[in-house]
């Protein structure tokens, strides 16, 4: 298989705990980031709407034109569903765009799925997320179809990572 | 003389009057949590009475997209709609929250799935929210910018807080280097940096708030748009970092900036001061931008969409410019806390400067 995201960082927010490896009979959602068509064009586009010195300055495009630019191309979707429907997935839905595919399955086909991917289960107060602790990796056939798979690595921000306001009086500048 | 930001204060500093409020029919505005944060109605409606007598404004929010769990109200959740509400007031707003219910997902990823999936959805959106560059894959980063795209095409206008901790210190075995913050460092969302108020207790001219994000993206090159703007700071007479500490061909945010010191929020029916961060600035320009949205509506005109291009052809236009003080950077012998600091025009502490929203409609009125 190939690595999508090989640059990202694994680490585990020092306010989760490990609560252990997940049940292989539990589910996951996974999201499934398609490969988009006209990249470059939504690009030049984005440029053209954006510049008043453009006589296409403000002429915004609705979401089903965006979607019709930037869609999946047929084999795009073909290669995906044929890899999904291969491991017995089925469960999935889409978005307007058709460039994102939201699949739920049990933990065991998603280690299937993404090879190298050993999913467990973490909590920080009452919440509790589900993240495979090793890279994932997908097979060669589909690894150009897809940007990533979310759901997998990253984890939510907690208040101290996330750009937050936050109450009393500031420090010093230095410190 | 004032005890701290409130929505008089910032309407005083950004000569806002009373007529200037939403009035378009089809203007709306949002802002989106991803932690497990809510508002509380309750704490609006004693915002609003407390603070926003002097303005027609709502009181509540028109639209919650997501599911708002119980118990308290987070701090971030009041501040943002208690702000974008006073500064865009009488504009109906929406609150996207993205607490992440299933146990693999990812909230901000949602939220763009959201958009995405959304044929109407408000004209600007405020996100306080970012990760260190150097910890997400390129893939990830690459493909949001996408999805940054599809929106400013739909004419949507993304506004991101720009961190709250200066130009960051990333900690390497031979020598430090600054911190890009992402989606801040995107080149295809206006981001939003911070400014305190000369004298804390009045309201005087702004100067850098030392937290305010900013810096250049080791991982986006730096946009046509703002190509001009940034190498004139970089030729400028300020000392600037060593080279080493920063990507001087990366994209370079903040864009623009607002105040974010000092401000009062309710939460839980308690009015609380000191609250500070960007995460403040961002809603207050964000409404700000509605504002002028909302003019423009009446007028026929389009929405603003993706702000940047055109506000870097502004070259400063219909913005205070914020040229004293510096922002936080690496604590060590080469620069000895500090990361940039302001200039006049652009520089990477505060951007173009902060709002004065007469000239800014004007400007963005032809």
């Amino acid at each position: 298989g190939e690595q999508l995201e090989r640059d990202q960082v694994l680490f585990v927010p020092e306010d989760w705990v490990h609560e252990g490896r997940v049940s292989p009979h539990e589910e996951v959602q996974l999201t499934f980031a398609l490969m988009q068509q006209n990249v470059d064009r939504l690009e030049k586009l984005l440029q053209l709407v954006s510049d008043p010195d453009s006589r296409h300055y403000g002429k915004f495009f609705s979401l089903e034109e965006v979607a019709s630019l930037v869609r999946p191309s047929q084999l795009t979707e073909k290669a995906v569903w044929t890899w999904l429907q291969g491991h017995g997935i089925e469960n999935c839905s889409s978005v307007i765009t058709r460039d994102f595919l939201l699949c739920t399955m049990s933990v065991q086909v998603a280690e299937r799925l993404l090879p190298g991917s050993q999913f467990h289960r973490y909590r920080r107060g009452d919440q509790t997320v589900m993240r495979s602790s090793s890279q994932y990796s997908v097979h060669k056939d589909v690894a150009e179809h897809l940007h990533f798979v979310g759901g997998v690595l990253r984890f939510p921000l907690s208040g101290k990572e996330n750009i937050k306001a936050w109450a009393g009086p500031k420090r010093p500048t230095k410190a | 003389f004032h005890l701290g930001v409130t929505p008089a204060t910032l309407r005083t500093r950004y000569n806002l009057t009373a007529a200037d409020i939403g009035s378009a029919a089809n203007n709306s505005q949002a802002v989106a949590q991803f932690l497990e944060q809510y508002y509380h109605p309750a704490d609006l409606a004693e915002f609003m009475s407390l603070f926003a007598r002097g303005f027609k404004h709502l009181t509540e929010v028109e639209r919650v997209v997501g599911k708002q769990g119980g118990g308290k109200a987070g701090l971030e959740a009041s501040l943002d709609v208690e702000y974008i509400m006073s500064t865009g007031a009488n504009i109906p707003t929406w609150v996207f929250t993205n607490p992440g219910r299933h146990e693999t997902q990812e909230p901000f990823l949602q939220w763009m799935l959201l958009l995405s999936n959304m044929s109407a959805v408000p004209w600007v959106h405020t996100i306080s929210y970012g990760d260190d560059e150097d910890s997400l894959s390129a893939a990830y980063m690459n493909r949001i910018n996408n999805e940054f795209m599809k929106a400013g095409l739909r004419g949507i206008t993304l506004l991101f807080a720009s961190g709250d901790s200066g130009a960051g210190c990333r900690h390497l075995t031979k020598e430090n280097v600054f911190r890009p913050s992402f989606p801040a460092s995107s080149p295809y969302v206006t981001t939003v940096g911070g400014t305190s108020f000369k004298n804390p207790f009045k309201v005087t001219y702004e100067v850098t708030d030392y937290i305010s994000g900013g810096g250049f993206s080791n991982v986006f090159t730096m946009p046509d748009y703002q190509v001009s703007a940034v190498s004139a700071f970089l030729k400028g007479a300020q000392p600037l970092p060593p080279e080493s500490y920063f990507n001087r061909t990366g994209r370079a945010y903040p864009d623009m900036a607002a105040l974010s010191d000092n401000y009062w929020v309710v939460t839980n029916l308690v009015p609380i001061p000191w609250v500070s961060g960007t995460s403040a600035s961002t809603p207050v320009v964000g409404g700000i931008l509605s504002l002028i949205n909302d003019q423009r509506f009446l007028k026929g005109l389009p929405a603003l969409g993706f702000l940047n291009p055109r506000l870097y052809k502004l070259k400063g236009a219909g913005l205070f410019d914020v040229t004293e003080g510096c922002h936080l950077g690496c604590l060590d012998e080469k620069v000895e806390g500090n990361g940039f600091c302001a200039a006049s025009s652009w520089d990477p502490v505060t951007g173009w400067g902060t709002p004065n929203y007469p000239v800014l409609l004007d400007a963005f009125m032809d």
